[in-house]
């Protein structure tokens, strides 16, 4: 999966990509306050080359709003919800509204799920719909997080741990290994990384094409920019 | 294309991957400025005209200028004031009859080495009961490596390949590799340095002239092939073993005084061979024109053994004299298939059409030509379609080509030379074996959309129709189709189901197959049929269509003519970054009727000099709201 950091402050954003084997399930949000838990599973391609890279993509994710009693399981095939006891079975392949105590859910056939949370977090989730007969390729999930200002300062997890913001500097660019898109040296968290200027693409205006986003690109899985390694985010269930 | 000796061509390479008649082929060509100065390097490569470019690149030193598709209209402004400079001359030219030429040039340092990497995208059309892919080579000097290679791969399995070159000699024969298995086909041909030349210690090269494959794929089932990837489909229908309709054909012959002498003769000469090509089942009428207009016969004849004899005695005696009269001549024609339809003196299910032959522009009688085709339209009122062989440069070709699109036809140009009546010959054994007409293709409404044509007045003996469409949910594999035309006894009605069927992967780098390339070709055939339907339509219709066009050309990076391809390249100390700009030449644009190159004189061709932005860093366009996100690609 890339993972996208808006900076806005700096007008600017940083991007990485996360890979290991399909079936981890990785933390994504952890804000002990709000008692808000946002973890992914990966799934792998159906059927991959030998010898070619291989790359995982979330297949479902586990979302938990404790402080509201809110319960989300969103996978390729189906939305499960529950707040306060209450569950509900959603389909992505219908259009649906579910107006809840303390949540708002919209899902837009085979698109997005948007969840808004009263007075708190709205967050995203993309469905990229891929032809069943793809030899390659199945369908995957997209998570987007809006007013991540509303977590608490002690928010962590692979996304989390970027809500409060990131300080950063970059060096003059020199040229990297593709031409088109240069280097530069990144001090970041007390390290020096080289970065890539480059694009990721943000799909929730266009599933399909997606929207170009300039970004620096944080090699090796992040190392560097994430707190600590990426096993610290391995976790052993969705909930 | 080399301007000394002192630049090595290392590499020339043509790999050309096809996949159910969509052909995307690359072009690669890498030469070493071998001298201690720097040197202009030109990269010249032919394409077919019914192909779109799709990329461009020059690597020069390491770095990589790429070309970018953008609006024409865009890239002219942006361009205007190199333009308004007078710096004019063509990327892309008219190169003989079928091909168009690229070039770019670039200033080389000593000893670096630049690469040209040209892609273009082509429905293969079945012409003739097959397909052809042609690429025409002229390296100018032996190169270092030098490779084509074509892969095929044909659902319906091929059923025979064959590939020659203009240029094979015995000793080059063998290097032309074939392996062909059911559905994939595999086309190599690598000459060896010492193989590329004439003798052992000749300078030159052998390589100069066209390799042409030409196939066709297994045709049994009559609802045609129909696959389904990724969300699209697409129709392939040429039904095996369908007996021919009986045609009615009025031929329309111009003799204004501008066909005197070579032109006359040849038309003549091509009639006398068309006539004795006639289905005794068939009606046929001429119609010889100038100022007047003078049918052999008031109403079509059979064409018995008799009435074609006294035709090409009748055929023989046309001169030419006058002016041009096509309003007249062509409404002649209409008249006389519609009196023949009315007094059933042709067959029922048979097929009607009108061939116009001429070579100049209206010069008598109607001469504003949105009237003529306003009064041609309004008299066959779909009733029959109309073909116009435009003889020449001197013919408004557009005009022509609208006159026929707007009637179920098609233009096509004869050019002045030595083999035209074998031209005149060609186009009429296109289309002299109808098979059926009236063909509709029906998709279920709730289940496909952006559909192409679906429906076609005639199906012709050797040629297939291709319809694509984008179905409402990825997730359906199968879907009910139906096609229904007039036949020659019955009528000809298919049902069938369309369903995806599971392919192994075939070219798993590009993933191919299963990638976009149903969805290329649909765009591909969307955007010819929006181009030749906005050449028909109304000023208000054409302002909405030319936008659909525009924006397809500009989401699938194609250079059609709305579009162009905008090159950035580095050029000297005074002007470190030019752009040059390369169109798609429309029909009408194409005057230029000689293989060696264009003319001077040619228009619509532009060079444009500007400076561009090259900075590599993108512009931010993020928004303030901040969004953290994960995701795939």
């Amino acid at each position: 999966p890339h993972f996208i950091i808006g900076l806005p402050d700096k007008n600017d954003a940083l991007c990485f990509n996360i890979d290991d084997k399909p079936g981890t399930i990785f933390n994504l949000v952890k804000d002990p306050l709000t008692g808000t838990v946002v973890n992914g599973q990966t799934i792998g391609d159906k059927k991959v080359e030998p010898g070619s890279k291989i790359n995982t993509y979330f297949g479902r994710f586990g979302i938990v709003l404790q402080k509201f009693g809110i319960r989300l399981m969103v996978s390729t095939q189906e939305i499960l919800v529950s707040e306060r006891g209450k569950q509900a079975k959603l389909f992505w392949s219908e259009s649906a509204t579910i107006k809840g105590h303390n949540m708002d859910l919209q899902v837009t056939e085979d698109r997005s799920l948007s969840v808004t949370v009263k007075n708190s977090v709205k967050f995203v989730i993309i469905l990229h719909k891929v032809w069943k007969m793809h030899p390659y390729h199945q369908d995957y999930l997209g998570f987007y997080t809006l007013d991540s200002h509303l977590f608490s300062p002690k928010v962590h997890g692979l996304l989390g741990q970027f809500y409060n913001g990131v300080q950063f500097e970059v060096s003059e660019l020199f040229p990297g290994e593709n031409e088109e898109k240069p280097d530069a040296i990144m001090f970041v968290k007390g390290h020096q990384l080289v970065v890539t200027r480059g694009w990721q693409r943000d799909f929730r205006k266009d599933v399909k094409n997606g929207e170009n986003v300039p970004c620096w690109f944080i090699h090796n899985n992040g190392t560097g920019i994430i707190d600590g390694e990426l096993s610290d985010y391995i976790v052993s269930g969705l909930f | 294309s080399v301007s000394s000796d002192e630049i090595e061509v290392q590499s020339v390479k043509i790999d050309c991957k096809v996949a159910s008649r969509f052909a995307h082929t690359v072009m690669t060509s890498t030469a070493l400025n071998k001298a201690n100065f720097s040197q202009e390097v030109f990269f010249e490569v032919e394409l077919p005209k019914t192909a779109f470019m799709t990329n461009f690149s020059m690597e020069i030193d390491g770095k990589i200028y790429v070309g970018e598709v953008k609006e024409k209209e865009k890239a002219k402004k942006q361009y205007e004031q190199a333009v308004s400079t007078g710096q004019t001359a063509g990327l892309v030219k008219a190169s003989g009859r079928k091909m168009e030429k690229f070039s770019v040039s670039v200033n080389i340092a000593a000893n670096t080495s630049v690469t040209f990497t040209l892609t273009y995208e082509e429905l293969l059309q079945r012409g003739f009961g097959k397909y052809e892919i042609m690429i025409r080579v002229k390296p100018k000097q032996p190169v270092q490596q030098f490779e084509i290679v074509a892969d095929i791969y044909e659902p319906q399995g091929i059923a025979f390949l064959d590939a020659h070159a203009t240029f094979i000699t015995n000793e080059l024969l063998p290097l032309v590799k074939k392996t062909l298995t059911d559905k994939m086909a595999h086309i190599s041909f690598s000459p060896t340095l010492e193989q590329q030349r004439p003798c052992p210690q000749c300078g030159g090269t052998l390589i100069d002239g066209d390799f042409v494959i030409k196939y066709d794929v297994n045709r049994v089932q009559d609802i045609g092939d129909i696959q389904i990837v990724n969300g699209y489909f697409v129709h392939f229908f040429a039904p095996a073993d369908l007996p021919r309709l009986p045609k009615n054909v009025v031929f329309v012959i111009d003799r204004s005084g501008s066909m005197y002498n070579i032109k006359m003769d040849q038309t003549r000469k091509a009639l006398v061979t068309i006539l004795t090509d006639l289905n005794e089942e068939d009606h046929f009428g001429l119609v010889p024109f100038d100022s007047t207009v003078s049918p052999w016969r008031p109403s079509l004849s059979k064409a018995t053994p008799e009435n074609v004899k006294a035709a090409k005695e009748f055929v023989l005696t046309i001169e030419a004299g006058g002016w041009t009269n096509i309003n007249e001549a062509v409404l002649a024609a209409v008249n006389i298939l519609t009196a023949a339809e009315k007094n059933n003196t042709v067959p029922d299910r048979s097929a009607s059409m009108i061939i116009l032959l001429t070579d100049g522009d209206p010069s008598f009688g109607v001469r504003h030509l949105p009237t003529i085709q306003s009064n041609v339209r309004n008299a066959i009122g779909g009733n029959m379609s109309l073909f116009c062989l435009g003889f020449g440069n001197d013919v408004d070709y557009n005009f022509l080509d609208v006159l026929a699109k707007q009637n179920d036809g098609l233009a096509r140009r004869i050019y002045e030379a030595s083999d035209a009546v074998l031209q005149l010959q060609g186009f009429y054994d296109e289309v002299s074996s109808p098979l059926l007409s009236e063909v509709h293709f029906k998709y279920p409404e709730n289940t496909v959309n952006s559909l192409t044509s679906s429906h076609f007045k005639q199906l012709f003996n050797g040629s297939e129709i291709v319809v694509a469409g984008r179905l409402n949910d990825l997730e359906m594999n199968d879907f009910p189709v139906e096609v229904s035309a007039q036949g020659l006894e019955n009528d000809f009605m298919v049902k069938g189901q369309a369903s995806a069927q599971e392919k192994s992967p075939i070219f798993p780098d590009q993933e191919y197959i299963f990638g976009d390339f149903t969805e290329r070709l649909w765009a591909y055939l969307t955007i010819q049929q929006l181009l030749d339907k906005r050449d028909k339509s109304t000023a208000e219709e054409k302002v909405n269509i030319t936008a659909k066009a525009l924006d397809l050309s500009l989401r699938y990076n194609f250079v059609t003519p709305l579009t162009s391809l905008v090159v950035t390249k580095p050029q000297n100390d005074e002007k470190p970054e030019d752009a040059v700009i390369a169109d798609k030449l429309t029909e009408a644009q194409r005057t230029d009727t000689q293989d060696s190159g264009p003319t001077s004189s040619q228009t619509g061709y532009r060079y444009a000099s500007a400076p561009v932005n090259t900075g590599h860093i993108p512009s931010h366009r993020y928004a303030s709201t901040p969004v953290h996100s994960v995701d795939g690609d």
